[in-house]
């Protein structure tokens, strides 16, 4: 998540979940965002989607219907996309989720999406669920931090800050980090920040070198400093993604950087960042 | 303006302002986003600007003040930054203004700022004016199309679409128009969009071609289709800013390109633009 726009939040979502599930491990993709971006990104139209044009439901769906019934809508919205890869979509009428969960409760409508999830899951668990356990689940939140990203706070274990090493890029990091805090002191205790994903990076530019040496120095000093906060283990991740043409033009055939060039620049290092996200995650 | 994050909207406003400006046209930057990117960008301190810290007052005073008010406070807030160029700057407060706003009947919130302009530019032909009379006006709206871009399109003559050239910014450019087009049928008839500024441009590759080509064609149908429509004469500008390490560069110095560096390609590619826009502003 980043409420900042344009950073990579889609890109990487779409393209590390594909690397995660392409090496063998169960992920579920969730397009958090009424943009529905990640759902365009693996060619699924989000017009199609929506129940009232006769489609299977979106994430809107899993926002909006009392949580007993959420869990049966997730698990028939749910898209399977490729080899251990399913996505739940997205539509636009997600915008207008924001306006309908005003009215609910401030507790009950940040935490829609995890109850609707861990009520799948218990009954995955159980061995008759209508949805798989999954070992990865990806949340692809919109550019700001209304209550669709909060949902996506509260549902996850661990937060990527995807961005971009420029000098506007790291006023907005505050203002993130204080979100990420209210939600764990809140309703998701568990959440941590794990790192910053640099995004179409130029390693060549002494600008990006400086701004990366200053979100260093940030993680740095949080590590140091006495006070927990959730960003207390975040560092800036490797490897950094390169700026590369394909991963700008695979959106447009609905596909994701490993069916579209699966040997170039973009693919590489998202494989290799999705090597380390797993290898974290086993070792926990 | 543009709705979406990231594409450029800042450095645009920023450097086209300088541009016209050193061109000897007497030019106001007005910073209509609370995340003051553009105030930054030349070296204000948006914490100063306050009127709570002792400033003189920011672009959210013009919005929330009445408008007989408004008018004397615009005066005292605008600051010169450089020959011919003044910055009305904008703070954090002006988040605050989309809710202070809110409770106002909608023709008075999207036309605050047109209001406290037009007094303003009535007082000074009248020859007594706090502020002198502007050649150019340009606006930076936020990543939105909430109140604060509402204002700046009730204000404005003119549209300039700051995008980069990839599939994925095409997706928003409909909803923009749509928001343009309610607008210019209520209470800005004369607004009319002049053409996409494409940012950070890439001139080498064939997605940046093809989305190029696309909006081109999108542009030509809009021109020879019978109805009327606020974008009927719009088009893909010339040239495009390419993609300059130099102009992610300056803002973190507080200077326009043209003070960082004058003669880098992202200097000569906004000049060029500048004396496109003023020739075309001249002939009107
Ligand atoms: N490494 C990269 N190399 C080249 N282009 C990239 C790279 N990463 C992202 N892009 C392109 O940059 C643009 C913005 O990326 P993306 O849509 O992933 O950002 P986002 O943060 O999800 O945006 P939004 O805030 O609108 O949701 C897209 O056109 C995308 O294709
Ligand atoms: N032509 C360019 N070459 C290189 N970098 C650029 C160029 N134009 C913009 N940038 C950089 O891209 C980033 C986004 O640009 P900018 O802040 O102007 O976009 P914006 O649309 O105003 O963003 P926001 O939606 O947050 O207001 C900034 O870090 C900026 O310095
Ligand atoms: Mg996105
Ligand atoms: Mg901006």
């Amino acid at each position: 998540m980043n409420q900042k726009g344009g950073v990579g939040k889609t890109t990487t979502a779409v393209n590390l979940a594909a690397a995660i599930a392409r090496a063998g491990r169960r992920t579920l993709l969730i397009d958090l965002d009424p943009q529905a971006h990640a759902t365009l990104h693996v060619g699924v139209d989000p017009g199609s989607v929506s129940r009232l044009a006769g489609g299977k439901g979106s994430v809107y769906d899993v926002l909006t219907e009392e949580p007993s019934a959420a869990a049966e809508v997730l698990a028939s919205a749910m898209l399977s996309i490729a080899p251990q890869l399913w996505i739940l979509p997205s539509e636009t009428d997600l915008a207008a989720a924001e306006t309908e969960l005003a009215d609910v409760p401030a507790a009950d409508r940040t935490t829609r999406l995890r109850r609707a999830l861990e009520r799948c899951s218990a009954i995955a668990n159980g061995g008759t669920g209508p949805v798989p356990p999954f070992d990865f689940v990806l949340i692809d939140c919109p550019p700001s931090l209304g209550v669709l990203t909060l949902n996506g706070l509260a549902t996850a274990r661990e937060v990527f800050i995807p961005m971009q090493a420029q000098f506007l890029a790291l006023q907005g990091v505050g203002k993130l980090l204080e979100t990420v805090s209210m939600i764990a002191g809140g309703v998701n205790p568990r959440l941590r920040v794990t790192g910053i994903i640099l995004c179409a990076h130029d390693t060549t530019t002494t600008h990006a070198r400086e701004v990366v040496a200053d979100l260093v120095e940030f993680f740095e000093q949080a590590r140091q400093a006495p006070s927990e906060s959730p960003w207390k283990t975040a560092r800036v991740l490797s490897p950094p993604i390169r700026r590369n043409i394909k991963l700008a033009e695979c959106p447009s055939f609905g596909k994701t950087i490993f069916d579209y060039a699966s040997s170039c620049p973009g693919a590489a290092d998202y494989a290799a960042l999705a090597e380390r996200v797993i290898g974290e995650w086993d070792a926990m």
